[in-house]
């Protein structure tokens, strides 16, 4: 455990306070994508599957728990206590576009042809891409409440924060682990433009508005 | 070697 990665982990908690803090606030889930949510969900249950047959530390199996349920929780959230606010018509990114790619690029470079490992595979390639319908939601419609684009800046400061974690894991422990890295980096530049526009006008007071 | 790839990040 390294400081960035100590950082990283916190972003990432980080993110989902603010995400149901926004909700139980505002009674409200509009401008979330269940879509996004929804692969979130899958992500964490195919990649710590490992909780049912690995111990790392105390650490690792709170924090996997917690991601498990609290992403589960925000299903809940969406699909009945606040579904009124959700607005299908807007969230309409096709998921398979994403599942199916990731899974079978998930069977082709992995690190071992296993069943276990195959699903951490996909869950990292997935993971990579899982903010697809969110962005697109917010693409279509243009502009983004201030409190979400706080929860994406969180979420997006998460696996960057895991780079240098990676580039100071090999320096000291000599380790690399390539589908990681690839993935996080891709995951990381996904959010390159989002960076640009909160850091310009959200962090400055204004609100979050795409360019017509 | 990756081989017995123990994954101990989130």
């Amino acid at each position: 455990m390294n400081i960035f990665r100590l950082l990283g982990d916190l972003a990432h908690l980080a993110s989902i306070f603010i995400l149901v803090h926004k909700m139980h606030t505002t009674r409200s889930c509009r401008g979330i994508s269940f879509k996004t949510q929804a692969l979130y969900v899958l992500v964490f249950l195919t990649r710590y599957i490992d909780l049912l047959y690995t111990w790392i530390s105390l650490y690792n199996f709170v924090m996997k728990v917690f991601f498990i349920s609290s992403s589960g929780y925000i299903l809940y959230l969406m699909k009945y206590r606040f579904r009124p606010t959700h607005d299908p018509s807007l969230d309409t990114f096709k998921v398979e576009y994403l599942v199916g790619p990731c899974f079978v690029l998930a069977l082709i470079f992995n690190y071992r042809f296993e069943v276990t490992e195959i699903l951490w595979t996909f869950s990292i390639y997935l993971e990579a891409v899982a903010i697809f319908p969110q962005l697109f939601m917010m693409q279509r419609t243009g502009e983004a409440e201030t409190i979400t684009t706080h929860y994406l800046a969180a979420l997006g400061a998460y696996r960057a924060l895991y780079i240098p974690n990676w580039i100071y894991r090999y320096f000291t422990e000599g380790t690399v682990d390539p589908i990681a890295v690839v993935a996080g980096i891709v995951q990381t530049g996904l959010y390159l433009d989002f960076f640009y526009v909160y850091v310009t006008k959200v962090l400055q007071g204004q609100k979050f508005e795409l360019p017509a | 070697d990756q081989g017995n790839a123990v994954h101990d990040e989130l």
